[in-house]
């Protein structure tokens, strides 16, 4: 049998114990491709994943008393919902009307997107790019619209968070490099504000629509 | 993580024959 | 022969020496070289070096180290151990070779083969004498591939020193002769106490001879191929009998610079795409790139 290595964040390894099928391995949309992409679902702690996975040529596991082709190291790393409902929130925002979202989070190639409806506090998530409206006649049942200046308003947060983190973690966001291995330590760290901006609008458009990213880079 | 491709998913008697140098 | 060096690890070479007879540097000296093990797949080879004054090759003679191939184990055996007793005027080295050496050595990415190896060692093994005093006169060596290359090489290494290069020298000279007895010992011996780390299964140690050619020593291998790991390194992976069974019974383990694949071929691969799908196939951020991660598509 095919076996993976993955690393992990610590606590998941609990989850997996406190419930047998408490984590989950689910195929949902890129948001930034539209292709599938495989994530984890952590159903204990309603949480979710993205796998990142490094593939170079020529390498393989010893795995305990086996071995493993391919020699694929998987990572599991925390993702933000809102950038897989947002995908959903744009593509039924041309429609121009409120909607509920159980209509909206519908995607006969990915049907596990309705577990995000699962994800607690939706609600105060969707705030950061929809319009709401509650519909007083019929069962209190919220409606969302997607609202690209407040998504601007959001991604633009997301972006200075990733500078802070791209200059804490010493990230080169100069000249290309060819490989980590000429990373020196001691990069000229002023690399300047632009570039740190440049980078991380980069690294936050992989999670989003190029539409989307054009946008965001112009605001 | 080996640097080949062992192109095979298969039992095999590492123990026996791999020592992990650090 | 104390080969403890070589039980505790089998996969580099060990070195062993006899004390250096004092006479040995005051009067010129004959050396004589040989070596054991040279064609089994299996196990060491031993180069040995037996030098004693050239006044007293009688003596030397008189021990009966007449050719060595003639001489059964336990009598090798036991000449070895006179000659150890008359350690007054004989003085005798080896370098054992092991099976990991030979093999890694042939199968590097630079070549080293069996007979630069071979000549290496025993130049070492002559030069090893010199830096203990011995006042070697004369060298006395068995063929090992072509005699005039090898004598020539090793006459320029030691000019001041008159070497001859013969086929059966071993048969001609009595220091060769019981430099082969040394080698002979030390090879059995390695063989016999031979340490397998890979904790051999059912210790089958039923391997014949260890000549390629030897139907007992092939089937041993065949019981004993292992298809990721290939053999115990008792065995030389670079003999052709060891290649062979590999060929067939062993898994293809592909490293990086076995296949050179044609760079621009990658190049021209790539010119197929059209530049619009390309570009519409957004790349992963070069954060990613640079670390070679990519979404996983699937598991």
């Amino acid at each position: 049998a095919r076996q993976h290595v993955f690393l992990l964040p610590e606590y998941l390894k609990d989850a997996s114990k406190k419930m047998k099928s408490g984590l989950m391995f689910i195929k949902l949309v890129n948001p930034c491709s539209g292709e599938g992409a495989i994530y984890l679902f952590n159903i204990c702690l309603q949480q979710l994943f993205e796998i990142k996975v490094f593939k170079e040529k020529h390498h393989s596991w010893f795995i305990n008393q086996s071995v493993q082709s391919g020699g694929l190291l998987h990572f599991a790393t925390p993702m933000d919902p809102l950038f897989l409902l947002l995908h959903y929130l744009i593509k039924a925002g041309k429609e121009g009307k409120f909607q509920p979202l159980d209509q909206v989070v519908v995607d006969d190639k990915f049907p596990n997107c309705i577990l995000l409806l699962k994800l607690p506090e939706l609600e105060k998530l969707l705030r950061h790019v929809t319009e709401e409206r509650v519909n007083p006649e019929i069962d209190k049942k919220k409606y969302y619209k997607f609202s690209k200046e407040k998504t601007l308003k959001w991604l633009e947060k997301k972006v200075n968070q990733t500078v802070a983190a791209l200059k804490t973690n010493n990230v080169n966001v100069g000249a290309r490099v060819q490989s980590t291995a000429f990373f020196s330590g001691d990069q000229d760290s002023s690399g300047k504000e632009e570039d740190y901006i440049r980078y991380a609008h980069g690294l936050i458009s992989d999670y989003i629509s190029k539409e989307l990213s054009d946008d965001l880079s112009k605001y | 993580l080996l640097p080949c491709e062992v192109p095979v998913n298969q039992p095999a008697p590492v123990g026996r024959f791999f020592t992990p140098a650090i | 022969m104390d080969l403890s060096e070589l039980e505790r690890d089998n996969t580099g070479r060990c070195r062993l020496n006899s004390p250096v007879p004092a006479v040995c540097r005051k009067q010129p000296c004959a050396l004589g070289v040989d070596e054991a093990g040279r064609g089994p797949v299996l196990g060491p080879m031993v180069y040995a070096i037996c030098y004693c004054p050239l006044s007293r090759l009688a003596d030397l003679e008189a021990l009966k180290v007449a050719d060595s191939k003639t001489l059964s184990e336990s009598e090798r055996d036991r000449l070895f151990a006179r000659m150890k007793e008359d350690g007054d005027f004989v003085g005798w080295a080896l370098d054992v070779l092991s099976p990991n050496l030979i093999s890694t050595s042939m199968l590097g990415r630079v070549k080293y083969n069996l007979n630069s190896l071979s000549h290496d060692t025993a130049a070492g093994l002559v030069q090893y004498a010199l830096d203990q005093g011995v006042k070697v006169a004369q060298v006395f060596v068995d063929t090992v591939g072509m005699p005039e290359t090898y004598q020539q090489r090793l006459q320029q290494r030691f000019p001041g020193i008159e070497v001859t290069v013969k086929a059966k020298a071993d048969s001609l000279y009595p220091v060769v002769s019981a430099a082969s007895i040394c080698a002979k010992v030390a090879r059995d011996q390695a063989v016999k106490n031979w340490k397998f780390v890979e904790k051999l299964q059912d210790s089958d140690t039923d391997y014949g001879s260890g000549y390629p050619n030897d139907p007992k020593t092939k089937a041993w291998l065949r019981r004993h191929v292992e298809p990721v790991f290939g053999f115990p390194q008792f065995v030389r992976f670079s003999w052709r009998t060891a290649q062979s069974i590999l060929e067939k019974e062993a898994e293809d383990v592909v490293w990086d610079d076995s296949v050179a694949e044609d760079q621009e071929g990658v190049g021209r691969i790539t010119a197929y795409f059209d530049e619009g799908l390309r570009s519409r196939t957004r790349l992963p951020h070069r954060y990613f790139q640079e670390r070679g991660l990519a979404p996983a598509a699937t598991l």
